[in-house]
C-alpha cells in the first residue's frame, strides 16, 4: 500500500508541475504530503505560501512519517508572483490549479469517463483555448472520454461532436445532433434523435 | 473499461426514454439555461450510487422523478441505466468475464431505490463497489459538477488526499 | 417600522414579479413573508414549491404576525414549467431569479454604487442580453452606479465605458482606458492612466 | 448621495497609487484572470469597514498589503479612500452639509487598521455607519463577489429578510 502511494504521489507531483506551467504559460507548483497534525497546524498559520523564502520551504518538505495518513498540500505560483495561499488567487487562477491538479491524477490512471460542467466558465478567451488545448491532449494520449457541458463557443469548436439538448416542448429536455455553424452559433441537424 | 452509453427515463426532465451515447475523445454538450444539461450529470452520479439527495440539488431523493409541466402529469418513478464495454475484462469480480455491463437504479415513489446488473437485482454495495473501481464513484473527482470546479483549492489537505488514491 | 417595512413588501414582489417574466420571458415568481417557525417547518419539507396546487397555495400566503420577525421566501416558476423548489433550477436560472430579487430592492431604494462581478458567468447568449437590458435600463430610471466586471463580449458592448486592469508588469495591476474593437477584442488607448 | 471615486494604495496588487473614477451608468471592468479585477471589489468592502478577512479572501487581514512580487519587495502598509460625493445633503449628521466626504482606511503591518473622514480620525464604528445608510454597508445586497451571484437562491428565509431592510 505505502510504496505504491509514494509512486502514485511522485508520478501526480511531476503532472501537476508539468500541467500548471502550461495552463499559466509559467510559473510553478507542486504537491507535498503532510503530516495530518501539521496540515491542522498550517492552516491556521496560512500555511500553504505564507513563507518568504519559498525555494528553502520547498525543498524540505515535511514528509509525513504515516504516507497514508497524510493530507495533501498544493503550492502554486503563477508566473512572476510571489508564492501566497492559494486563497488570494483569482477565480480563474484557482479554476486552473484545480483542473492542473484533476489532469495530473488522470494521466496517472486515466478513468473511462469524465465530465466537466461549466469548467471554463471563470476563464478567459486565453486560458480557455489552453484549457481546451490541455483536455485535447488528454483525450489524445489516453484515449479516454471526456464530456464538456459549456456556453462557450471556443470550446464548443474544440470538440469532436456537440450533443444539444432542447426544451421544445417546455418543462421536457431532449437531445439533438447540433452543427456549429461558422458565425459560433449553432443549428440542429435535421433528424431529431442524436444519432 | 469504458462508459458507452446512458438510458433515462423519468429522470428529472428526462421524461421521454433517452439515450446518450458516450463516445471516445471529447463531446461537447451545449443548450440554453434549464435545458437539462446538468440533469445528465445528476443522473450520472444517480445511478453510481449517489445516496445523498443534497448532490443531487433536491430537497428528497423523489425530487429526481419527473414532476410534471403545465402540460403533463408527473411521474411515479425514474429509471437510469450505464452501459460499460468491458472487454478488456478489467471489472472485478463476478463480472471479469462479462463483455458488456448494464448497471440500472430504478426508483419509485413512496418505495425507495432498487438497483440490477444485466438484469439481475443486486444490492446498492455492489453497484457502487462496480463503480469505485473503475471512476471512483458517484463522488468521483473526474465527474466535476457546476459552480464546483475550484473546490479542490478550498478543500483541507486531507479532502484532496482521495485524489491520491484514485491514481493509485 | 412595520408600516413601512409592508410597504416596502409590496413594492418589492411587485419589482419582483415583473423583473423576473422579463428576464425569463413568462413565467410567474412572487415573494412571501413567512413565519419564522413555519419557515424552518418548510424548509423541512421542501418547502418553497412543494405544493402540486400552485394556484391555491400563492392564494394564501401565510402572512406573518409579525412582520419585523418574519422571513423572505422566493416562490419562482420559469416558463412552461412547474413550481418546483429553488434547488431544482438550473444555474442560470438561480442566477436570474437572484438578478430579480436584487433589482426588485434595487429600484424600490437606489444605492449609491452596485458591483457585479462575473455575474453573467453561468448564462447563455439570450440571457446575457437581458440581463444587460436590464441593468442598462436600471441605470438609466435610477441615475445609479453600476460596474460589472466581465469577460464576456456581449456585456463589454452594452457598457458606457470600459475600464482595462492589467498586469505588464508582473503582479502589479494598473487601470488603462480600453475600447471595444469591432471584433470584439480590446484595445489600450494611448494614454497610460485611465481617464 | 453618489461615490465618486476609488483611491488605493498597496492594497493587494494595487501597490501603485491608483485612481477609480466611479461615474453615472454603466461601467465595464474587464482583463485577463488573475489582473486585479476582483481586488477592486474587495478594496470598496475594505474601506466600508470589512471586518472578516475570510471576506477578503485572505487568511489574516494583513494579507491585504502588498506582499511583493519577483521583482518588489513587499509594502508594510496598505490605503484604500472612497470618495464620496454629498451635494443632496442626504448624509447622517454631522455629515449632512459636507459636500464631498472622504473616507479612508488604513492598516500597518503589526499594528491593525485606523480610519479617517476628510483627513479626522475617526472610529470604524463611524465609518460602517455612514455606509450602513448609503448601501447597507460591506456586505450589501449590491456588491455580488465572484461566484456568489446565487447565494440568494441557497440563503435561508432568515437571511433573506436583510433584502427588505435595505428597500425600506
Ligand atoms: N423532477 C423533475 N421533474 C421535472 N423537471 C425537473 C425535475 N428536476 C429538475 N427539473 C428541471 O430541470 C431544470 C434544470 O436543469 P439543469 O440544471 O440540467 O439545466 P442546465 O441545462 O444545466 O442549465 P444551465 O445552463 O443554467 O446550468 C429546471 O428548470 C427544473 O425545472
Ligand atoms: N497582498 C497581495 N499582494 C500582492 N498581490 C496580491 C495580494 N493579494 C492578492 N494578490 C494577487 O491578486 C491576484 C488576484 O486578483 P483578482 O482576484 O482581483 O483577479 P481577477 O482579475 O478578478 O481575475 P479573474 O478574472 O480570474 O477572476 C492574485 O494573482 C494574487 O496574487
Ligand atoms: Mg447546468
Ligand atoms: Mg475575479
Amino acid at each position: 500500500g505505502r510504496e505504491r502511494l509514494r509512486q502514485a504521489f511522485e508520478v501526480v507531483d511531476k503532472n501537476f508541475s508539468e500541467i500548471f506551467t502550461r495552463l499559466f504559460g509559467g510559473g510553478t507548483a507542486h504537491l507535498r504530503l503532510l503530516e495530518v497534525e501539521e496540515n491542522e497546524e498550517e492552516e491556521k498559520k496560512g500555511g500553504e505560501g505564507e513563507s518568504k523564502d519559498e525555494a528553502a520551504e520547498a525543498a524540505k518538505p515535511k514528509e509525513s512519517k504515516d504516507v497514508l495518513e497524510a493530507g495533501l498540500e498544493i503550492m502554486a505560483r503563477p508566473p512572476g508572483k510571489r508564492l501566497q495561499s492559494l486563497g488570494l488567487l483569482s477565480g480563474g487562477e484557482q479554476t486552473l490549479t484545480a483542473l492542473a491538479l484533476i489532469f495530473a491524477v488522470f494521466l496517472a490512471n486515466a478513468p473511462p469517463l469524465c465530465v466537466l460542467d461549466e469548467a471554463d466558465a471563470p476563464l478567459d478567451d486565453i486560458n480557455v483555448e489552453r484549457f481546451c488545448r490541455l483536455i485535447r491532449d488528454v483525450c489524445k494520449t489516453s484515449g479516454s472520454r471526456i464530456l464538456v457541458i459549456t456556453h462557450h463557443p471556443l470550446t464548443m469548436a474544440r470538440t469532436d461532436r456537440l450533443f444539444g439538448v432542447t426544451m421544445q416542448e417546455r418543462g421536457i429536455s431532449r437531445l439533438v445532433s447540433v452543427d456549429l455553424q461558422s458565425d459560433g452559433g449553432i443549428r440542429e441537424r435535421e433528424e431529431q434523435q442524436a444519432v | 473499461m469504458r462508459a458507452t452509453q446512458l438510458r433515462l427515463s423519468g429522470f428529472k426532465s428526462f421524461v421521454e426514454p433517452t439515450e446518450i451515447p458516450i463516445e471516445d475523445g471529447l463531446t461537447g454538450v451545449v443548450g440554453p439555461n434549464g435545458c437539462g444539461k446538468s440533469n445528465i450529470l445528476d443522473a450520472l452520479c444517480w445511478v453510481m450510487g449517489e445516496a445523498s439527495y443534497k448532490n443531487m440539488r433536491a430537497k428528497s431523493m423523489e425530487d429526481i422523478i419527473f414532476s410534471g409541466t403545465a402540460l403533463r402529469p408527473a411521474h411515479n418513478h425514474a429509471e437510469a441505466t450505464l452501459v460499460i464495454d468491458n472487454s478488456d475484462h478489467k471489472a472485478r469480480a463476478p463480472y471479469r468475464d462479462t463483455d458488456t455491463i448494464e448497471v440500472t437504479r430504478r426508483i419509485e415513489r413512496d418505495s425507495g431505490s432498487s438497483y440490477s446488473i444485466n438484469g439481475r437485482p443486486v444490492l446498492a454495495r455492489e453497484a457502487r463497489v462496480l463503480f469505485a473501481d473503475m471512476i471512483g464513484g458517484a463522488h468521483s473527482p473526474f465527474l466535476v459538477h457546476q459552480g464546483r470546479i475550484a473546490q479542490l483549492i478550498s478543500a483541507s489537505p486531507k479532502e484532496r488526499r482521495i485524489l491520491l488514491d484514485q491514481a493509485a
